[in-house]
């Protein structure tokens, strides 16, 4: 717990790949 | 260096390109270090990021020179901040974070409002329990009454401009405030004040760039605007 990295890289990658929008 | 280090140096509010350098090198040490050094730098670290920040916007005329190249440092530092559990609450937790981040979408300086619009983007799309896109676009719209702007012109305006990367970060932003919306009402009202706005326009432009990065932010604001007509 708190030691997870790398949210924001995942965040922006599954942004800029549209994975983040797809309908879940 | 140690973060107390970084701390004691931002404590004594340096000015150009001794910020600057501060900065580029805390950058490299937030990106680098395990989190163990992240919770070192720690709220207070935080706190003086976002105080240098707040005074950069508010004082331009005292940093005349470097103001723009440090205010970028602290978005890059803050987003190295941010790519950990610990770092991400914290700054979620403070009231001034996102405001300040939406302070500094600015046209005219494209290279950092990319940065800033990309980092508003990935907030948007957290699961969090206070729905963090609100937050985003309760902070542009309170940005914009105070400008007395339309609350979307500065991503209109920045999608307006040459640099291929800002008009994808633009979209994305718009993409991530609209995809978020669980009500039918609240997408299409912000789809349209987007369209009536300008949009419509610079879509038909964005449409005949070539650039497989557009591409998908272009095919995802299409897909939701029919998925949305569908639901309508």
């Amino acid at each position: 717990e708190g030691d997870e990295t790398g949210i924001m890289d995942d965040l922006m990658e599954a942004l800029q790949s549209g994975a983040a929008f797809r309908r879940k | 260096r140690s973060a107390m280090m970084y701390i004691q140096e931002l404590r004594m509010e340096p000015r150009d390109t001794q910020l600057l350098g501060c900065l580029e090198s805390l950058r490299v040490s937030l990106n680098n270090n395990p989190v163990s050094w992240v919770q070192n730098f720690g709220d207070e670290g935080l706190a003086l990021l976002l105080n240098i920040m707040r005074k950069i916007q508010e004082e331009k005329d005292e940093y005349p020179n470097m103001g723009v190249k440090c205010q970028h440092e602290i978005v890059r530092c803050l987003k190295a901040f941010m790519n950990n559990k610990y770092g991400l609450k914290a700054m979620l937790t403070s009231a001034e974070g996102i405001p300040l981040l939406v302070r500094a979408i600015n046209p005219r300086v494209p290279h950092m409002m990319v940065d800033v619009v990309k980092l508003l983007s990935a907030i948007c799309i957290l699961e969090h329990p206070d729905n963090l896109h609100e937050r985003v676009l309760e902070a542009i719209t309170e940005e914009a009454e105070k400008q007395d702007i339309e609350r979307f012109q500065p991503l209109l305006s920045g999608m307006n401009k040459p640099n291929i990367g800002l008009k994808n970060g633009c979209m994305q932003l718009i993409n991530a405030l609209i995809s978020q919306g669980e009500e039918l009402d609240y997408r299409i009202h912000i789809r349209s004040e987007l369209l009536r706005l300008g949009l419509r326009d610079l879509l038909t432009e964005i449409r005949t760039i070539e650039n497989e990065e557009l591409r998908v932010q272009l095919s995802v604001f299409d897909d939701q605007a029919e998925d949305d007509s569908e639901e309508l």
